[in-house]
């Protein structure tokens, strides 16, 4: 049952389906959550250091730093990042993990259009510095992982990173986050992060943390673009 | 919290603060703690006593034979943005359109 009073009118009028439950988990809230908040908050933007004028509007349902349409920004954290033995790498045969991570989309409103869907992945800092830029390099492939047991899905992106000191930022195909019946709310992605060069293979990863920025519009809030006014 | 309704008084923006502690919401929304949302009251009389003329659709809606007086509404209207976290501990940024008034008028 929606809470009494004044909450309930607040629930309706923030869109929020449930009112909140318990304390939530305590986690650090990303620095990106934080920087597009000042950048949107009209109270900050005007406060903050990068003092906006007053009369500068945000553009409603979009978000500048990103460049994209969207009135929803959810930071998602993956569920367990499930290594597993991978077949042997080509050159070396020492078999790199791949793994499997899953992200709870249950939060997305079906009436919802992803416009963007960032993979960001964190690797483990000894294995980041042992791959240093003098080696080949990697080659991180993102594919639908199918349900446990099944095999991989469509690969949605194959792409070389320099090094792993810095986090791994990937753009998915936001038709990836889309809501279809067969998609229990969640997206699970199949990680692989091999040797760029077999000739000078670096040591197998580790992923630290695997996390999607999602930006969704929700058509029902963002009126098709205002027709200029007469 | 919010100013008094009194009576009477000309039409203008009064002040309406909500408070996410006072719903029990500030373990879950991290910015911000509240904001001035604020609403509009009080008489419209055309011509407002004192006031310059209002030249507007107002006054042409009073000319229609037993039409009622304009209403104090706003009149121009702020966005807020909020950053919370959803019952699937994801930080979600929503931005919402016309949630603070900054004007009222007669309308």
């Amino acid at each position: 049952p929606a809470p009494p009073g004044p909450a309930a009118a607040l629930l309706r009028a923030l869109g929020l389906h449930d009112a909140p439950r318990g304390a939530p988990t305590p986690r650090p809230v990303p620095p990106v959550m934080w920087r597009l908040f000042r950048r949107r908050d009209p109270q900050e933007a005007r406060a903050g250091p990068r003092r906006a004028s007053p009369g500068a509007a945000v553009r409603p349902c979009h978000v500048e730093e990103l460049g994209v349409a969207g009135n929803i920004v959810r930071h998602v954290p993956a569920r367990g990042a499930r290594a597993r033995p991978a077949e042997p790498a080509a050159a070396t045969g020492a078999p790199c993990p791949e793994w499997t991570v899953v992200f709870d989309l249950a939060a997305v409103d079906d009436a919802e259009r992803a416009s963007l869907a960032r993979l960001e992945l964190r690797f483990a800092a000894a294995v980041a510095a042992a791959a240093g830029p003098g080696a080949g390099g990697w080659e991180l492939s993102v594919a639908l992982a199918g349900d446990a047991g099944a095999g991989p899905g469509p690969v949605l992106l194959r792409r070389a990173v320099r090094g792993l000191e810095l986090p791994v930022r990937a753009e998915l195909p936001p038709a990836a986050c889309a809501r279809n019946a067969s998609v229990p709310r969640g997206l699970r992605l199949a990680l692989a992060l091999r040797p760029g060069s077999p000739a000078a293979p670096a040591a197998c990863a580790a992923l630290a943390e695997a996390s999607l920025l999602l930006v969704t519009v929700d058509p029902r809030l963002c009126h098709p673009l205002a027709r200029p006014r007469r | 919290g919010a100013e008094a309704a009194l009576p009477g008084g000309a039409c203008r923006a009064r002040r309406l603060y909500v408070s996410f502690r006072d719903v029990g919401w500030h373990r879950w929304v991290i910015a911000p703690r509240g904001f001035l949302a604020n609403y509009c009251q009080g008489r419209c009389a055309l011509p407002a006593p004192g006031a310059p003329p209002a030249l507007n659709h107002a006054v042409l809606r009073a000319l229609v034979p037993g039409a009622g007086p304009p209403c104090c509404v706003p009149a121009r209207l702020s966005p807020i943005s909020v950053l919370f976290f959803d019952n699937s501990d994801n930080v979600v940024l929503r931005h919402y359109e016309d949630m603070v008034v900054d004007e009222c008028g007669c309308r």
